[in-house]
């Protein structure tokens, strides 16, 4: 119904504009309907803006800010709906330090109320686990699972 | 509510029985490319009732099933099994205005599993009645998925084989439900951005 | 032409083969026209079994596996024809420690005929830089080179 | 033949001055996500003639031109210049059949620039005779693109303003073509094996 869209759409995008800033440290960000009269089917346009940078399509982005910007609208969403759990498969791969550092501090915030399975290759994040499974294959196409202590 | 166990028996790349305890808060699952990590996660939106082979990067169905290895036979069949902790249900209860005493076995009731004779003992974590005659309660549930080569596939709830309706019906009272949003598989973020608007529409829709 | 693209398709198959076993330390890969009746129009397939694993659905792969498999298809065509320089932009960012160590020997072996550009964050792929340019953004939206020692 | 040096002004993130000096071997570029290392790659395949503005992540070429910053307007125009060494091209000797003793400016005959009076020396790096009138020689090369705002575009071979079909030409003598395979930009690594099979295709047609 065209009610229940335009709420979430604007719950949605008033997130995506807090996680987006949370994320970045800084910019603005949103999501704009591209045909304003027809909200029942209108499509949605991404406007993100880095701290200090000009507004600019997003296709402009660098493959990092792109990554940040996309995991600030999927939490957005996740926000307004939540879910018990989220399994998240490498979506940490494209960042850097300083990005993975404000990930996390993000995920740390989540934690209580919703539970996370992370697939990573990336130390920092590790680190924020309760819990650590290491999978290997030492037989050649056979998988084995390891509880890894932490610390 | 929350993921409390996973064991996989002959899904993907784990012909032996594997075995997950999920905690509270953050679990990482870590190790070399092609180890198996992706298909823990395929395994877990597989017994919660995935039906697209493609969005587990396969081209049929079964493909999920071991399908052997230089010095192993493929496997039969896959089993997924899944632990759930804090589901929400309903119990009559022993003080109610209908004055049944029906145990907690008749949460069951509910959802009834297509053998309703063979309840099994639930774990019921917490009880608030309501002074209607029910409870709710907070209980464990185990949910499996198996398919054998056959191409014969069955989805139980504690031990019983329902339907694949049942399961979803039990996931979206405890709210679970069909939420792409919520899992976000290896390469799919960098696709958001350069989704269609109509795609990105469909994100909200989904959430709405 | 019908012959070129022949004999084309029969040296990249072989390259592809033979670097695969390369970057994976074994296994058997390689290229197959879909329609052999129609050379001169049929699309391609790719065949990729990592070492003791069976063949299966190259969509099967892990993310790792199918980056590391692109990989060994780009380069046996670069061997084909080869360029005098070749700029990759993070194509390690999904490769594991060992997959990047076997990625970087087979880049020390081609340097010498071909000159590399890389745009890369991985610290054992900066090792084998003869020069490494730093750029940084500390004026917001400004970015600025700065030429940074080796060792 | 080798990239040299390359010099962005205005291009995308670099409004001011930028220089980077390439050896033989390996050149690595790192550094924060968003800081403009793409960027320096996107300004090597655009000063070689790339024509997409959507290869180069824009909606049209003037995305290309520095937009400004919160401190900084936005410039003019963009500028990158990308010298080349060890060059192939042929000269007329002294000692040639023909006679004829023109200096190695010559080179230039083969590749008209629109204003032929105006030759800059150019290093000579090696000469072999052929004995018929001709010499093989390595020599160094630079190659400007400049973008204005008004939409007005340059391309400069050795200072000479020249058409694109100039550059495109030298290029392909040097053995540098249009070769999809020698640049693998971001992300497109993962785009290879979910490419269609006439897709596929086109990337072995590109080589033969
Ligand atoms: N039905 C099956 N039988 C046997 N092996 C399988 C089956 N399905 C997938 N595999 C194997 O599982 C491997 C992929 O595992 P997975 O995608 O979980 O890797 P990963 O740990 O996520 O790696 P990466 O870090 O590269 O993403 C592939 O090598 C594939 O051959
Ligand atoms: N015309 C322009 N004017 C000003 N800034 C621009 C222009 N074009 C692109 N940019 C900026 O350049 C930045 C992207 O740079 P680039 O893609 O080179 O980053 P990167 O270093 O490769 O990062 P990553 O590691 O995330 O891939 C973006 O923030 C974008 O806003
Ligand atoms: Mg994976
Ligand atoms: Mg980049």
């Amino acid at each position: 119904t065209r009610e229940r869209f335009h709420e979430a759409f604007v719950a949605v995008n008033r997130n995506f504009e807090e996680t987006f800033r949370t994320l970045f440290g800084g910019g603005r960000a949103g999501l704009v309907l591209i045909d304003e009269e027809n909200v029942l089917e209108s499509g949605i346009d991404i406007v993100a803006q880095p701290p200090g940078k000009r507004l600019q399509n997003v296709q402009l982005l660098s493959g990092g800010e792109k990554a940040l910007s996309a995991m600030a609208l999927m939490f957005g969403i996740f926000s307004y709906r939540p879910s018990p759990f989220c399994l998240l498969d490498e979506i940490d791969a494209p960042l850097d330090d300083a990005n993975i550092g404000r990930f996390i501090e993000m995920l740390r915030g989540m934690q209580e109320r919703t539970q996370f399975i992370l697939v990573t290759h990336n130390r920092k994040t590790m680190e924020i686990a309760d819990r650590l499974y290491g999978v290997t294959m030492e037989e050649p196409g056979v998988s084995k699972l390891i509880s890894l202590r932490l610390n | 509510m929350r993921l409390q166990r996973l064991e996989l028996t002959g899904f993907k790349s784990f012909p032996d029985p594997a075995d997950l305890h999920f905690d509270r808060g953050v679990t990482a699952i870590v190790g070399p490319n092609g180890c198996g990590k992706s298909n823990v996660v395929d395994a877990i939106t597989w017994v919660l009732g995935e039906q697209s082979a493609r969005s587990l990067r396969g081209e049929r169905m079964e493909d999920v099933i071991f399908a052997g290895s230089d010095a192993r036979r493929p496997t039969g069949a896959a089993e997924v099994r899944l632990r759930l902790t804090g589901v929400p249900g309903r119990v009559p209860t022993t003080n109610g205005q209908n004055g049944t005493t029906q145990s907690a076995n008749a949460v069951h009731a509910a959802r009834p599993p297509a053998e309703p004779g063979l309840v099994q003992p639930i774990v019921v974590a917490a009880i608030e009645a309501d002074g209607n005659g029910h409870s709710d309660v907070l209980r464990d549930v185990e949910i499996s998925r198996r398919l054998y080569r056959s191409g014969e596939s069955e989805y139980l709830i504690d031990g019983h084989v329902v339907r694949l309706r049942d399961v979803q019906d039990l996931l979206m009272d405890s709210g679970v439900g069909v939420k792409g949003y919520a899992v976000i598989e290896q390469g799919k973020i960098g696709q958001i951005l350069s989704a269609k608007p109509l795609e990105r529409r469909q994100l909200i829709e989904e959430a709405a």
